[in-house]
């Protein structure tokens, strides 16, 4: 028997807002650790790892570990039918083939429930080895999301390289090229503000703005955002989830042949 | 030119 109380309910529709444009099917995990996923896209150049920590569920009861299969789409779907407000909770029988989404709101006095059919699932979860980065950068997720949009408008890749002067996002395309530098920042208001890198090592690596583009659809989750960078290694886009876990976004490099 | 690389490059299956 599996039932997980989130007050916040509007914090999993956000995640499966997030994820939604990467990954169409994908398994749920559930065990005492938490409620977690982990998916790549159907090119295998971007994964989604998801973990929202048991702790953070008002209640939080799963008997045994839990594998369900689902349409992202079609939970997204379910989901827009809880209002932002609503408490959500998820339930499911060992052995059974359906999830049901209940939702409460605030005043207690609409009740929905939603069941789903779960899929059986083929999913290749992936080993990933604890890495040292060379460059770690803390910046507001909002300042990401805008300046992998306004790239997008000018190239197909952009490159990121990390320098004791700052971090540097740069592209090319027909019309010409772009760079754009964010410097360690922080002297500001509030600690969510500011820019902070951590390096090891200069780093420069090239990455499908596609992908990245898609990573920021988690920027309401966040109000920062962590890139971790090594050379020859898949970039971590890490959204951190208020008492609860995160979202970490990978994506491989573009490499010389 | 530059290629995009795959996740298994550098992540193992389970």
């Amino acid at each position: 028997m599996l039932e997980l109380r989130l007050v916040q309910g509007s914090l999993l529709k956000k995640v499966l807002e997030a994820m939604k444009d990467l990954v169409t099917d994908a398994n749920f995990d559930c065990s005492a650790t938490g409620f977690s996923l982990q998916a790549m896209d159907s090119s295998h150049v971007a994964l989604v790892a998801l973990l929202l920590r048991s702790e953070g569920f008002e209640h939080y009861r799963c008997d045994r570990n839990i594998t369900m299969g689902m349409n992202l789409n079609n939970v997204s779907k379910l989901l827009k039918c809880a209002g932002n407000d609503d408490i959500i909770t998820i339930k499911a029988d060992d052995g059974g083939d359906t999830v049901t989404f209940m939702f409460e709101n605030p005043k207690q006095d609409k009740i929905s429930d939603f069941e789903m059919k779960l899929m059986d699932l083929d999913s290749e979860h992936l080993g990933i080895p604890d890495a040292e980065y060379h460059a770690i950068v803390r910046m507001p997720s909002l300042e990401f999301s805008r300046i992998c949009k306004d790239l997008s408008s000018i190239g197909d890749t952009v490159v990121i390289s990390v320098t004791k002067e700052g971090i540097k996002f740069s592209t090319r395309g027909d019309i010409g090229n772009a760079n754009i530098v964010c410097r360690q920042n922080t002297t500001v208001d509030k600690p969510e503000e500011a820019t902070v890198i951590q390096m090891n090592e200069a780093v420069s690596l090239t990455f499908a703005l596609r992908y990245l583009n898609s990573f920021t659809k988690a920027t309401s989750l966040s109000e920062t955002v962590t890139i971790s960078l090594s050379s020859e290694l898949p970039l971590v886009a890490e959204y951190k989830i208020a008492d609860m876990g995160y979202i970490k976004f990978y994506l491989a490099p573009k490499i010389e042949d | 030119g530059l290629h995009q690389v795959r996740l298994f490059r550098f992540f193992f299956v389970l």
